[in-house]
């Protein structure tokens, strides 16, 4: 199916640190 | 090596691939010379580690702009997936850029890697801000505008997404219709 993001679940993200 | 293996397992994929474009107004040079590839992603992780890394858009000088496109359409009238299509615009006042530019342009950037407008995404081709003295303007392009029902659809959800006022209307614009006249007078096709 396709991929959808709401904008909560992408927000979440804003903040992660990166994997090195 | 694990780390890398790690990476890929616990990085959220993205339906699409997407280009960030930027474009620099040196008006010495031809105007494709002044836009450039930024990087590519497809994931959710990496594109909050290319939003962190680059300028906000209020803070970029006029005349510049940047673009998210699909990978492989080049955000410009000409690229054969964009030339029978048109935009949504969302015009700005000048004050505008201090109080709400940011938080539109990040809205739209999440309306399309989210892949917001349903079973119509496969529409969109990308979004534009133009960073402008008299205004700015932000921009999502679609491909067809003889796709009402879709045009309408990514219209609708995208104001929502905005949040902007039943009372605020905006218009749906031909590429054809904007490439030929100015485009403050380009007329609208749609309005939502």
């Amino acid at each position: 199916g396709k991929r959808q993001y709401d904008r909560d679940f992408l927000l979440g993200f804003q903040y992660m640190p990166a994997c090195v | 090596k694990e780390s890398v293996i790690l990476e890929k397992v616990i990085k959220h994929s993205l339906q699409s691939r997407w280009a960030l474009w930027f474009f620099k107004n040196v008006k010495s040079q031809p105007w494709q010379c002044n836009l450039r590839l930024v990087t590519t992603f497809n994931t959710v992780e990496d594109f909050w580690s290319l939003y962190t890394h680059i300028q906000l858009a209020s803070k970029l000088s006029s005349g510049c702009d940047y673009s998210l496109f699909k990978d492989g359409i080049e955000p410009m009238w000409e690229d054969s997936r964009n030339k029978r299509g048109g935009r949504w615009l969302i015009t700005l006042s000048k004050q505008q850029r201090h109080s709400d530019l940011d938080a539109l342009w990040l809205e739209t950037l999440l309306c399309l890697i989210g892949e917001a407008f349903d079973e119509y995404s496969e529409e969109v081709c990308g979004a534009v801000i133009n960073i402008r003295a008299k205004g700015d303007k932000i921009a999502i392009w679609t491909r067809e505008t003889e796709n009402r029902e879709a045009v309408t659809h990514i219209g609708k959800v995208y104001k929502e997404r905005l949040g902007l006022s039943s009372k605020v209307v905006i218009g749906y614009q031909a590429h054809a219709d904007t490439a030929t006249k100015s485009s403050s007078l380009s007329k609208n096709k749609f309005v939502v």
